[in-house]
């Protein structure tokens, strides 16, 4: 129902200006009715400014910007109406450090009301997983299922630098 | 509603039977580049009854029954089975465990069963529809794509909201 | 000329053979015409199979997989016909360490006949370059350019588990 | 024939201006999300001629003029210069060294000199064409793309080969 569209919209609207902010620490961000005379069929469109930049083009923000960007959307329909489970294939791929622990803060509190699976190669990610699945093919071609445990992980060269 | 486990067997490169155990909150799955993480991912939004190959990155979806390695030879049969806890009383709660499993065969049809029982796939969806449990376009985030959600059409960004709402 | 693009597809067919052999530590690949009845307008089709595997749809491989394979062919070409330089925007994103570690090997080994301009987020790529800029923006929405030594690449928290 | 050095000036986030020196070899460009990176690499292949704003994420040319910060006003030029060594007797070398610079001015119209004299895109296209320096598809990857060489067209890695040929 369009009463129904409009509600959820103005809800999903103010969580995703909260999340925004809170993982990038300031700024703003909104979604808009591209055409605000038809909002039974009208499309939407995303507008996002990092703190301290001006609003622009959405395109021409940063890999890791618009990553950040689409989390704090994602998680704005979860905080409207929750999913039970949410499966999340390597999201934190572009971001760096300090954005990847930003994003884990946030993924924590989600996970209250949301059961999530995670795949990652990032072990800031896997620090704050509950339970811990390493998939493995030690015969070539076959994939077998192990438990880990945080400790196992190498602590090996550290991957990703803040220079 | 919660996920419990979830147990895979010829389903991609999972030929050997597999269980997997999710709690509460955070599971993270982890490993190298083509060990099976993503396969494992597929097998949850296939069970529950994902239709498109294509979103399982296969050409038919015969392509998700295990190929064959070097080693071993396919199989004619992919199976995963999800099971899930809820409270007493719900619909279709047998002891407050729900079962939705399914089959792919070569030639590509796949059976489906709720708590053991075949099922036509309408019943599965009704199912899903019922308990939230569906696939919603933004439950799942495949990999690569977590950019698509500001690149997509204005339509497809109302379609979220629309299945918010 | 037919002759022309038949000899060079032939000497990147052979070199994207061996870089994919190498970057995988076995298994194989190749390109075909789809049709070769039409060699003047045929499109070309690829065909790769990790060691241990068996060949299949190009798009079954995973998401490291593909990037390694993309990248045997990218430097195939290069083989073929250097580019006085080539810039490669985050390409090592989705590799693993093991992948990442051998993928600059093959870069080193390139870069003696190309320049190579790489933007990374990864430490173990970033360990053999032999410059190193940072960039940063002190001042919000202004880019600066600073000069960096490796060690000065903090230490944190090893990023990336091989599990 | 090598790059020397890139100037940029009131390219996207590259306000002031900034050289960036390069030596054979490999050169790393490192930093945070967001701070600049991915606009180093465009500047190039833009002053290089790249005539599409798509490809620089941008919806018109104008987009790549900086467009100012919480702090700074927009500015209405932005330029770009990349320095070039070449053998002695190289056409178009100025002893041993070519300079190619692009401006664009709000409105978009870009303006190109060749060694300091204002030339047609024309001619900077010959002279990319003579000396392999023009942008081969498969001499810059851009962000998230490198996957597009194996799900692209058929005809599209024909193209590759056409190139190399
Ligand atoms: N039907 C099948 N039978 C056998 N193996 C298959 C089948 N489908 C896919 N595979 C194999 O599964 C592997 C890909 O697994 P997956 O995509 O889950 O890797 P991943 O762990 O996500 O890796 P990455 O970290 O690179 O994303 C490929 O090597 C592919 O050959
Ligand atoms: N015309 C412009 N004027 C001012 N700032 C701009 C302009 N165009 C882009 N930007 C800014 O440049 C930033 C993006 O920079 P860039 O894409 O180079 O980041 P990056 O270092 O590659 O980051 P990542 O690691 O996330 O890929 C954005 O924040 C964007 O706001
Ligand atoms: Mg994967
Ligand atoms: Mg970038």
């Amino acid at each position: 129902s369009a009463e129904r569209f409009a509600t959820t919209f103005v809800e999903v609207n103010k969580a995703f200006g909260e999340t925004f902010a809170r993982l990038f620490r300031g700024g703003e961000a909104e979604m808009r009715l591209l055409d605000d005379e038809d909002p039974l069929e009208s499309g939407i469109e995303i507008l996002a400014r990092p703190p301290g930049k001006r609003l622009q083009n959405l395109m021409l923000m940063s890999g890791g910007e618009k990553a950040l960007t689409a989390i704090a959307l994602l998680f704005a329909l979860f905080k409207s109406k929750p999913s039970p489970f949410c499966i999340l294939d390597e999201v934190d791929a572009p971001l760096d450090d300090v954005n990847t622990t930003r994003f884990v803060d946030v993924l924590r509190d989600m996970s209250d009301s949301t059961q999530f699976i995670v795949i990652t190669h990032n072990k800031l990610t896997m620090a704050v997983a509950g339970t811990l699945y390493g998939v493995t093919m030690e015969e070539k071609g076959v994939s077998k299922l192990v438990s880990v445990e945080m400790e196992e992980i190498q602590p090996e060269e550290p991957r990703r630098a803040t220079a | 509603l919660k996920l419990e486990r979830l147990e895979i067997s010829g389903f991609k490169s999972f030929v050997d039977p597999v269980t997997v155990h999710f709690a509460g909150g955070i599971t993270a799955i982890v490993g190298p580049n083509g060990c099976g993480k993503s396969n494992l991912s597929e097998a949850i939004t296939w069970v529950l009854g994902e239709q498109s190959a294509k979103s399982l990155r296969g050409g038919t979806m015969e392509d998700v029954i295990f190929n064959g390695s070097e080693q071993r030879k396919p199989l004619g049969m992919g199976e995963a089975s999800m099971i899930l806890r809820t409270d007493p009383g719900f619909p279709h709660s047998d002891d407050g465990r729900i079962t939705i499993t399914r089959r792919v065969f070569r030639g590509g049809e796949s059976q489906y069963r709720l708590n053991g029982k075949l099922v036509r796939l309408k019943e599965i969806k009704d199912l899903l529809m019922d308990t939230g449990l569906g696939i919603r376009a933004y439950s799942v985030i495949e990999q690569g794509k977590i950019g698509l959600i500001l690149s997509g059409k204005p339509q497809e960004r109302r379609k979220l909201i629309e299945e918010a709402a």
